[in-house]
């Protein structure tokens, strides 16, 4: 089924050709995947998700969020989900476990979270991390969109310099990107699960990062994913690392999926994706798929415990 | 296009709270203008900083000064990015 189009999985792409892709997946499989507009990016770009849905018109089924690219440099994010939608649709009705997934559940995934962002990393700057938001009163741009949601905002791991690659914006949700995907989720009501995926250094985490306090469920989505990284290993032996934000990889305030668990959604967690730091964020493009494969089976492992353990 | 001509990614290794100190003062510089990869946090962890040309002579400086070990992991990020951007050509070629 890939070769009936020409988008190519194992390369980077521009914003508009992995729209477009959407697209397309949404035209091969129009009884399981819509393009759905959930909002628009500080320059107007327009932000989708794909959802995968095998029942039309019930809208409040339990749902999961896939989020990808919220730092706009880590490109193997963004090429990594645009991979996996692909395999949701093309393996439902093939796959056991995503079949039973999708009919129990709603899948939205979002490909590109800072499509400013990542047009700049194509068009200027390809270390560009941030969103590109006017600051007024400072000469630099942009504030970072995984510091700025309504989780202890402006705590320990951000910065109130808004010439930081860590900035937290002026106030929670000031990130027209941040606030799109919160209004969606909040409007929905029915998330059971968040996903964010970044990349650099091979991590699987949970919350907290604002805190090294351990979260009441901490325990179980420890234990999931322990599961979910020997998943993925299992593959090609990548080894991922397994902790709280706060303590695996560094404190941070005002995280999505910080600011998911807070709001009852309790399967949250980040991938960092593969990447030993040799390549900084540049992943080889042979890698693309290697590493999308992988962590598909990561992916799978948490979706599958959340169908079966919905509350 | 913003180059990064002769930019280096240094890992920097820290084995105790001092060093985690004295390497935030360094990164929270704002006349060297790092870019903090993978931020100090506990010791296991390694430190990865992009320190633009400019600023490799005063930040080797003061790795060596305070005794804290490193390594050049990307000698030369531009490099890096070319070949990147090739290899996005040869693909769209494709």
């Amino acid at each position: 089924e890939r070769s009936s189009n020409n988008f190519n999985y194992g390369a980077y792409h521009s914003l508009e050709a992995i729209y477009r892709e959407m697209d397309s997946i949404a035209g091969d499989f129009p009884e399981l995947a819509t393009r759905v507009k959930i909002g628009h990016s500080f320059e107007n770009r327009p932000m989708y998700v794909l959802k995968f849905s095998t029942a039309e018109g019930r809208r409040r089924r339990p749902a999961i969020w896939l989020n990808a690219g919220i730092h706009s440099r880590e490109w193997i994010s963004q090429a990594t989900a645009i991979w996996t939608a692909r395999k949701i649709a093309s393996d439902y009705g093939k796959d056991p476990a995503i079949t039973t997934i999708l009919e129990k559940m709603d899948i939205f995934l979002l490909p590109v979270a800072n499509p400013d962002g990542y047009v700049y990393t194509q068009t200027q700057n390809r270390l560009w991390r941030k969103t590109r938001s006017v600051n007024p009163g400072s000469p630099c741009i942009g504030a970072d969109p995984n510091r700025n949601w309504n989780a202890s905002f402006a705590g320990e791991g951000a910065s109130d310099n808004p010439c930081s690659e860590i900035y937290h914006g002026p106030h929670a949700n000031s990130e027209v990107e941040v606030k799109s995907v919160v209004d969606f989720i909040q409007e929905h009501g029915n998330f059971k699960c968040f996903i964010d995926l970044h990349s650099y250094s091979q991590l699987l985490m949970y919350p907290y990062g604002y805190t090294v306090k351990k979260a009441p469920d901490a325990d179980e989505l420890d234990e999931v994913a322990r599961r979910a990284a020997r998943a993925l290993a299992s593959l090609s032996g990548t080894t991922y690392q397994v902790g709280p934000t706060c303590t695996t990889v560094y404190p941070a305030s005002g995280s999505s999926v910080d600011w998911a668990y807070d709001h009852g959604i309790k399967y949250a967690f980040t991938f960092e994706l593969r990447d030993t730091g040799h390549y900084g964020f540049l992943l080889p493009a042979n890698q693309i798929i290697p590493t999308a494969e992988e962590t598909w089976l990561g992916l799978k492992t948490i979706m599958e415990h959340v169908r079966d353990n919905l509350y | 296009r913003e180059k990064f001509f002769g930019d280096q990614v240094f890992r920097i290794n820290v084995r105790n709270g001092d060093e985690i100190s004295k390497l935030s003062q360094l990164v929270n510089s704002d006349n060297l203008k790092l870019n903090v990869w993978k931020s100090p946090s506990t010791f296991s962890r390694p430190v990865d900083v992009l320190v633009p040309s400019v600023s490799l002579q005063p930040v080797k400086s003061f790795l060596k000064s305070q005794g804290l070990e490193y390594s050049v992991t990307i000698k030369d990020l531009q490099a890096l990015l070319d070949n990147e951007d090739e290899e996005m050509q040869h693909n769209e070629g494709q």
